[in-house]
């Protein structure tokens, strides 16, 4: 659809914005969001990333940001990471993070809207939308008031997990997205021991989302207890793993 | 709020009825409600379980069983699992289980309703209603619509799960329904050569968890390859875990 038009937009020249998405919940999508935006910001672009997770957010913890936003003249400033990120969140619009969000779907659809039309983004190269679990509010707001050029599908080896992916997959092609790749998260974990890989969510399956998307398999990211660690310290922007240059393409 | 009279109501006479959540996804909400269902089942107590996540069904892949489903004469007829559960999903309602549910708010409210109200779930000692992650429109509908007795709470051991998590927790508490007890899942990984205990997802942060819940901690659950393998095969009936005695108290 026509992208809202919100306080901000005379401010905000946005080149590519580009949706994370899985439809399955616990895969990584917040984590390769922060990945994918660390390693574009390296490059050189200008990188922002709007947390679509209104009940669910992960990103603020991610990159170590807290609450709360100032006001601009056009509407609210959004955060920056210490690696030159520009972030949006509904964390940082609560007063306590612990504080749940209970709102129904039509205040989510609209929370999405706020965050693209009501924050001065600037000039970005790059803006990275995180989205939830599910095929429902979140997704459709931004899928029909963003210009979302491309997703990003994010997946783990289970069966499971490429089950509902493909209802993700679907939805975009329903709606009219390219899908520009596939990242296979926690594909295995590798004993400090023995050197050994484990395969502990089993066989890949995500040839089923290859061919169902018709994209490329971007990277397949091990289970890594230094990403984990990284993340709860709120430094996701010095996660080094060799996979992260695939995502680049 | 008053549970909504559907026209299977006089045909049901459920005693209890406990929702498994996290707001979080990933986490193994499915998991641990396939683990629970089929512990009391053994038990001897007929058990149900309602799958509340519309647009992403777990369910049925896990216990092996697709639609459709036969019209009875006060409503739909459940499933039956291998060991006797009665199981009712979107996912039987459709055609094809690759389809995406694209639904806002509204209509996933009112098919959490009709899988409450206008399913011939019979005479059950539990049902067990599996929630999406998130704390919105399923989880407001199940609160409001069914007679929750209790809450199940399902986390991981990352910080930014238990952040998450307390969400829900207070979610839970703001409209007054107990919380029976909290699941640790993914607490470490054994590795088969070494014996080895390997916190990959880091130290447990369950205990902000039930501190804010007030709720004692149920288990720990490894990550086990096998789990993940019986899940993805359909079988999370016959998943052996000792910590299991512990999540039936
Ligand atoms: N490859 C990985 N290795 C180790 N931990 C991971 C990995 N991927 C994800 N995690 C952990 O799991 C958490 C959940 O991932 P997240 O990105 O929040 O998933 P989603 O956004 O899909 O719900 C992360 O915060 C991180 O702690
Ligand atoms: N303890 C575990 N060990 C191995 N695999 C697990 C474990 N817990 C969950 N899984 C795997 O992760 C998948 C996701 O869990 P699931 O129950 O679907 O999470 P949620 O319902 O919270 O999204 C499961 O299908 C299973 O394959």
């Amino acid at each position: 659809g026509e992208p809202k038009e919100g306080a901000a937009a005379p401010y905000n020249h946005i080149q590519n914005v580009v949706a994370v998405m899985s439809g399955k919940g616990g895969v990584g999508k917040s984590l390769v969001t922060g990945l994918l935006a660390a390693a574009l910001s390296k490059k050189g672009y200008r990188v922002g990333i709007l947390d679509a997770d209104i009940t669910g957010p992960s990103i603020p913890m991610l990159l170590g940001l807290h609450g709360p936003v100032e006001p601009g003249p056009v509407g609210l400033r959004p955060l920056q990471s210490r690696g030159g990120l520009k972030v949006m969140s509904m964390n940082f619009l609560l007063t306590n993070e612990d504080q749940p969000v209970i709102w129904r779907g039509p205040l989510i659809g609209k929370a999405i809207t706020q965050l693209w039309g009501d924050v001065m983004w600037g000039d970005l190269d790059y803006l990275l939308v995180d989205l939830p679990p599910g095929t429902s509010d979140a997704a459709l707001s931004t899928m029909q008031s963003l210009p979302v050029k491309g997703v990003v599908m994010v997946t783990t080896p289970q069966g499971l997990s490429a089950m509902i992916v493909r209802k993700a997959v679907h939805m975009t092609q329903a709606v009219g997205v390219p899908i520009l790749g596939v990242v296979e998260n926690m594909a295995y974990f590798i004993c400090p021991d023995t050197g050994k890989q484990h395969f502990i969510f089993g066989p890949s399956h995500a040839t089923e989302i290859t061919l169902a998307a018709s994209a490329p398999l971007m990277a397949q990211l091990p289970i890594d207890p230094n990403v984990a660690a990284l993340c709860d310290a709120g430094h996701v922007e010095d996660v080094k793993l060799t996979e992260i240059e695939g995502l680049i393409e």
